[in-house]
């Protein structure tokens, strides 16, 4: 489903070059449950924003069920982020002047759907992450937790092929983490695929495969036999 | 050193109201290290906020240093944030068009010290987190981890004598997280106050106390005796 082939991502500032990927290949099958580690700063953020089509590689290859993503102009890598990938961001990423509702619907603009189906499914979302009574309110009057599960429920809204996660549980207790790794398994039982960057090993035991990084390559990527 | 009585708070929002916290009650001794802990919007943050005169309270009473903080007008709360407190954001709060280097200067613009001084001395905090080779970039060019180490060193640049922080590991894989509670364990020994928030028990294992909020009341206070 993911193929990468050497890739790379180079910052350029000023005349200081930043390395954040120099040259990661993997291959993440349809309906795998990857977690992603490593240092602060090792590159994973940067390789899930290319993987997500945010972000375009400066060196490599990329292939999303077999279509070559460096190939696609704007608006087909628009179409492929909102159909096929449900990102959560490491900062949330949330409108800080719109509700907890809208931020969920946002995704759903693109469809041609009634203003009824776009809310109702938006509404279903923010019960899967228990905050529907919580709907009207704006992110600055949520706790962290609360607008990183907003995040989480806008990943979801447009039943995605791939999520993509960025540090889905950091800002969230223990019990709230049980019930975000319970979505996302519940959701790779039905045939999603899961990748999502995390430090926390507890976190990454509900995965299938732990891809480690360092300085922005794959240290080391180890499948899990799970009974 | 910080004293709370039946502190209270209640955002209100059109006619829905959030009680925040609802009585608080706890002292904390000058020179204690002490965790608060607590499941997603149990009043963490709105506590931190309060004691670190950011935010009043709806009702009840916060004692600094036996100063009745609710008695002064807002020059004299902008002096004790900035000469006693460091704080560091659960959301970090970097401003988003200054390098990191003008980032951890910021609180010292209060101060009459001299350009060279605020230099040296935020360079001098950003190297104890390691960041120093990062000093011109924007915070849109770092990673998560690295902005959360950019919003500790502005908490530490003022030599305050109370250090409170929200989730300060959140982003951080572990080397890095053990890195930052050297420090902060090395500024308790020195004698300053740090309260931190945090859902990690390995983060925890840190302190010297542990406070655990539910539904806006303290729920458990435990004295940890350490060998
Ligand atoms: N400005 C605000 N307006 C309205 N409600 C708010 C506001 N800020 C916080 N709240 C609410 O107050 C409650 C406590 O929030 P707080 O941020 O203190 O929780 P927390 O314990 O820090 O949670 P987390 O672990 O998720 O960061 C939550 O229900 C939150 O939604
Ligand atoms: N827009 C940018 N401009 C310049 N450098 C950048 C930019 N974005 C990221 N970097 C740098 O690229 C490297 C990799 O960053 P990345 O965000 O991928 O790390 P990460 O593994 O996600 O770290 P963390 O665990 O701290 O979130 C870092 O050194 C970072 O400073
Ligand atoms: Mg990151
Ligand atoms: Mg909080």
């Amino acid at each position: 489903l993911i193929t990468v082939r050497h890739l790379s991502k180079t910052y350029h500032m000023g005349d200081v070059e930043v390395h954040a990927l120099r040259g990661v290949s993997l291959e993440i099958a349809r309906g795998e449950f990857a977690a992603i580690m490593g240092a602060s700063g090792s590159g994973k953020s940067t390789f899930m924003n290319i993987v997500g089509c945010l972000d375009v590689p400066s060196k490599g290859e990329y292939l999303l069920d077999g279509v070559d993503i460096g190939k696609l102009d704007r608006d087909q890598l628009a179409g492929i982020r909102n159909e096929k990938i449900g990102f959560v961001f490491q900062g949330f990423n949330l409108l800080s002047r719109t509700s907890a509702l809208e931020n969920v619907e946002l995704p759903m603009f693109y469809k041609n759907v009634s203003n009824a189906y776009r809310r109702d499914h938006a509404m279903e979302a923010l019960k899967i992450v228990g905050l529907e009574d919580r709907w009207h309110h704006l992110p600055n009057q949520l706790s962290g937790g609360q607008q990183q599960r907003v995040a989480i429920a806008r990943a979801l809204v447009n039943d995605p092929s791939i999520i993509l996660a960025d540090e889905p549980t950091g800002n969230l207790d223990s019990r709230t983490s049980v019930e975000v790794m319970d979505i996302f398994q519940q959701l790779n039982e039905k045939g999603i695929t899961v990748v999502l960057v995390t430090h926390e090993p507890d976190i990454a035991e509900y995965t299938k495969r732990n891809i480690i990084f360092k300085d922005g390559k794959i240290r080391k990527d180890t499948h899990v036999e799970r009974s």
